[in-house]
């Protein structure tokens, strides 16, 4: 059985897509099969792994929330090895509209996902909304990662999105759960970021991951050259903090 | 009649409501009155001008999208001089869904305007999607301002948001033009900075505002304090950006 992870976070920028491309890399190179679902219709995930986004409505993660295209059919191979990609495109924004009057409209990704495939992790990478393709993939998930900005406007969101995920877990996914919260761009010269860090370690207690990724500009020039962090600058300080927290999910895993 | 803007980029984070808020504040500061509409869910212009949210749906933008709650009711005054506010709340995110079958779902808000108000400018903060909400905001706008982040990912969703822009300008709203776009969190020290500016120069030659908006940490601390940066220190770097930015605003619609 796969673990289904859901990355989301209805603010937007907050670094959904660099941990979604960089751990799905880092569990990968454990020698685990991963699977990076694309759901943003910007398709940020599908370019940043040098994937083309596919033409026809139909290949791609449009193609199997709305056309029933079998999963298998739609991945494609990335070049980092044991990662594959089911990868977006610009249909995707219609979705959002065209799922409202449609039977099982949140159960769509959950359905395409329940035949066992060959991946140990399936990593969902969410648009900055609570629409109904975030659903889907709260709905298709066992946990959900929250990558946390260390900014004020980034907190007011929380609250938000905890609801969501308890309604979720109420109705359409018992179980579902915060599988851990993960500060990111955080900038010691910027007392902000501590101050934010507090918070948040106040209110989710061990939930939030103690890896930190730090502000680096190596992860934002990577994704102009199609690759991971991981893979265009190894050493750098935001790939080696997306590898320790590889590190630490597998680790937290095991203790369970 | 009010000169009505849509500050709108579907790709998250890239400064929509930090230009919202502090162009707003600018060009009030200049004896015009002006309106700020919040049509993100989040609420994180209401929150950045101290402004509390609506307890009941019936109140704020969402009142107005889908109550019909006339909009005079519904503003509320800031602690800036000349600035009022629509304030949003979270039942925004229902709107979303709940506007499908509704007839003229698009044209809500510009009916909502058309009732000819005593603001120069109504400055319209969007949420991070192409969604009816901001349908809603392009169809009542006569031009768009675009913010849009120095980073590699930000420049992908162009192609999307500038398709969307005409799209609406040939069926919906005639004229809607791209106003200008506007280059936010610019880093000296980071090559990647200079070369977006240059890609988007050359893409939208003189729709590109000349004044830069940079990397500024006292821009993302004004927010926790309820304040615009212009009132929270105005003499910081990203304060006089936006006091520039609204001088060249003003200086271009002399000039047509
Ligand atoms: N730790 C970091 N240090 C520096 N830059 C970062 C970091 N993480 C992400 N970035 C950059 O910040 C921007 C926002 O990150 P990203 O696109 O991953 O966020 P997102 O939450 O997926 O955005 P959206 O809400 O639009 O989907 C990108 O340009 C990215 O390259
Ligand atoms: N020039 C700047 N320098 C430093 N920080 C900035 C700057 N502009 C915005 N910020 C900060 O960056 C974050 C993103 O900005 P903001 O929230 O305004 O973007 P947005 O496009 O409105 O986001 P969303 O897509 O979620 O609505 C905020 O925490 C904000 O305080
Ligand atoms: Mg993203
Ligand atoms: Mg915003």
């Amino acid at each position: 059985m796969s673990r289904i992870l859901a990355i989301a976070n209805q603010k937007g920028g907050v670094g959904k897509t660099t941990t979604a491309v960089n751990l799905a890399t880092a569990l990968a190179a454990t020698k685990q099969r991963v699977l990076l679902v694309d759901l943003d219709p910007q398709g940020n995930a599908t370019t940043g792994l040098s994937v083309p986004k596919p033409a026809h409505a139909a290949g791609g993660a449009y193609g199997v929330l709305m056309d029933g295209t079998p999963i298998g059919q739609a991945v494609c191979r990335t070049k980092v090895p044991g990662l594959d990609i089911l990868p977006a495109s610009a249909h995707l924004s219609g979705a959002e509209i065209e799922l409202v009057s449609i039977e099982n409209r949140e159960k769509k990704l959950k359905n395409a996902l329940s035949a066992p495939g060959a991946y140990a992790y399936v990593l969902i990478d969410c648009p900055p909304s609570l629409g109904l393709i975030t659903l889907n993939a709260l709905v298709a998930a066992q946990g959900v990662l929250v990558p946390l900005q260390c900014e004020f406007y980034a907190l007011e969101g929380l609250s938000q999105l905890t609801r969501t995920i308890d309604r979720v877990a109420r109705s359409l996914n018992p179980g579902l759960a915060i599988e851990g919260v993960i500060l990111t761009m955080y900038d010691r010269r910027n007392r902000l970021s501590a101050q934010v860090a507090r918070d948040v370690a106040r209110h989710f207690g061990p939930r939030l991951y103690q890896t930190i990724i730090p502000r680096n500009v190596r992860l934002s020039e990577a994704p102009s050259f199609g690759l991971p962090a991981i893979v265009y600058d190894m050493a750098c300080p935001g790939a080696q903090a997306y590898i320790r927290l590889a590190k630490e999910m597998l680790r937290r895993e095991r203790d369970i």
